[in-house]
């Protein structure tokens, strides 16, 4: 269990550095095991430098910052074992337009690079312009839910005059 | 092993017949607060063979089952049934002679759950080791939940590790 | 202490209940206090019925109904005793256009009501442009804070052209 | 009385002096990630007297002087500037004899936190009791910080109760 530990570390802190630098365009993080010499007692801290800040622990950014930073360690886990679907629920909240972009971009270069599915749900415009493809779920009878599929151009047609 | 469809009856608030279609790429749910979206992610975790209430957002399994609205009497029962193709013949011995699997977990009140797989009574060990051998399953950290990502930021640094073992 | 605590719990639940019709457009919810009989040991939990929905306690209804019905409780507290300032940090990130509008609709009806002066952090555009002000806070240069006072309409112009 | 404007030096990632109104009615404050909005709450809260370090997402209460950039040194102090307008006299008595007040905060490197109001020196609990007489404070349900929402969601209902009781 200790060397399964060790060198699941050692792969998802390869592809977190990766992603954060990634997300952030510039910057760098990384893993470390703290508070105890064996591993499977250990936590796991995370240290990251925003582009042209100072090195700093997860706790001190701010919060789109820490939410991206977080993003990046479950893309890093994610790639280490990679799963046939990832469904991600309103992961995209805290961010702004730009950290928006650079998420769906993310998102966009996965689902390339491998086969997965994957189901996004949010509220940001501009993610769910981004989708292959849009479900809505409306409760046009109170408490019961339906699911329509969304014609992607007519969403979009919606949006604009909203 | 692809994930293709989900099929959901008298489970929370989708209380009709529901299929929602698993694409390739990105598949987006949007829709008013609410309204359900979050339900769905949790049909397809509890069609996998997730058996703490908890991780439901509910206090007992039978918490999923459709509890009526103001103008609809409670359900007794509750379905989801899970398409995946398996024309890759990834799937374990027993389970793998076919190219599509249909995994359905069905929940009744006073009698518990039941899983079938191709029509055969399974035990829900079966189903979480079949999800088990292609990496997901109801506990995989693929499956980001709402608010999963601000308690991975508020953890202590002893339970994010305990995340990494899970992911190894 | 205790005959503070509970006269404190009265006025907050007669707030908290009119605030949540107010935000949700209807239903109804209360507060209770639970676990023990005497009140200084006891638990506050929060019961809800969004309209056309069945009663439950907070943790069984969804992100966005959560987090309302929990601003409802944050203006239950400050209403029983008004502060000269409320400050907000991104408390509206979760919710979707239309509980946007109605948190909007309740800060200006809470600024005309009171003399409380609110200073409300947020992301999203429609709360934007439903300030009195807008500061813009930018990092030309990187880590280094600069606190701009924002023309309303030129803002308006820009996220319209955006 | 009434909270008209904040001035900033050092404080965080403020390093150049900064000045902020605070109007009548809705003032918004908006910016990318990271660019500041939260530690603009936190130089309002720092003036009121807050002491707890945890609050201000730091480990020590000097973490709240600017740490320096790739381009800038650290500083060795910050401070922060309260403008009140107490025209209707609702102070304390031995504060109250001026229309406007000036509370004042600034933290030295190894030296700690010195308080003034109007020019002269006063203890922390001066500036505490101050604001407290007018219901807001450090403490106050009335400073909604970012993520506290989501913790009075996720709190065990003891937790809350204690909040009302702050509320009292
Ligand atoms: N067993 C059940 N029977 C009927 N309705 C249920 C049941 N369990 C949950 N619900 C309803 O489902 C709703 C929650 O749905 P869900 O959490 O999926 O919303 P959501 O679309 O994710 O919203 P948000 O955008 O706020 O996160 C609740 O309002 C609740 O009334
Ligand atoms: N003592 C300090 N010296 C210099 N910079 C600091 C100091 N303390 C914090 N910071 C910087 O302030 C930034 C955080 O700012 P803040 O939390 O206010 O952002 P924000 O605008 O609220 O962002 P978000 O929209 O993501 O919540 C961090 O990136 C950090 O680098
Ligand atoms: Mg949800
Ligand atoms: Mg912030």
């Amino acid at each position: 269990a200790r060397t399964r530990l060790l060198s699941a570390f050692d792969t998802v802190n390869t592809h977190f550095q990766k992603l954060f630098t990634r997300l952030f365009n510039g910057g760098s993080a990384y893993l470390k095991l703290i508070e105890a010499d064996d591993p499977l007692e250990s936590g796991l801290e995370i240290y990251a430098q925003p582009p042209g800040k100072k090195l700093s622990v997860l706790s001190l950014l701010s919060g789109g910052e820490q939410t991206l930073t977080s993003i990046a360690l479950i893309f890093g886990m994610f790639l280490t074992n990679p799963a046939p679907i990832c469904v991600l629920d309103e992961v995209d909240a805290p961010l702004d337009e730009s950290n928006v972009d650079r998420y769906c971009t993310l998102l966009e270069d996965l689902a390339k690079e491998t086969s997965t599915r994957f189901v996004v749900i949010t509220h940001h415009r501009m993610t769910m312009a981004r989708m292959d493809r849009l479900y809505g779920v409306t409760m046009s009878e109170k408490g019961v839910s339906q699911l329509v599929s969304v014609d992607l151009k007519q969403h979009e047609l919606q949006l604009e005059a909203a | 092993m692809h994930f293709k469809k989900l099929k959901l009856t008298g489970f929370k608030s989708f209380v009709e017949l529901t299929e929602f279609e698993i694409g390739k790429g990105l598949t987006g749910i949007v829709g008013p607060n609410g309204c359900g979206k979050s339900n769905i992610m949790e049909a397809l975790r509890w069609a996998m063979g997730e058996n703490s209430p908890k991780r439901m957002r509910s206090s007992g399994m039978e918490d999923v089952i459709f509890a009526g609205t103001e103008m609809r009497p409670p359900r007794n029962s509750a379905e989801v049934t899970l398409f995946l193709d398996n024309s890759e013949r990834t799937a374990p011995a027993e389970l793998n002679d076919s190219d599509e699997l249909e995994v359905v977990r069905k929940i009744e009140r006073d009698v518990g759950s039941t899983y079938k797989v191709n029509g055969k009574v399974v035990r829900m060990r079966d189903v979480q080791l079949l999800f088990a051998d292609s990496s997901v399953g109801s506990h995989s950290p693929a499956l980001v939940s709402q608010g999963r990502v601000a308690d991975m930021i508020n953890a202590k640094p002893t339970q994010r590790r305990m995340v990494l073992e899970e992911a190894a």
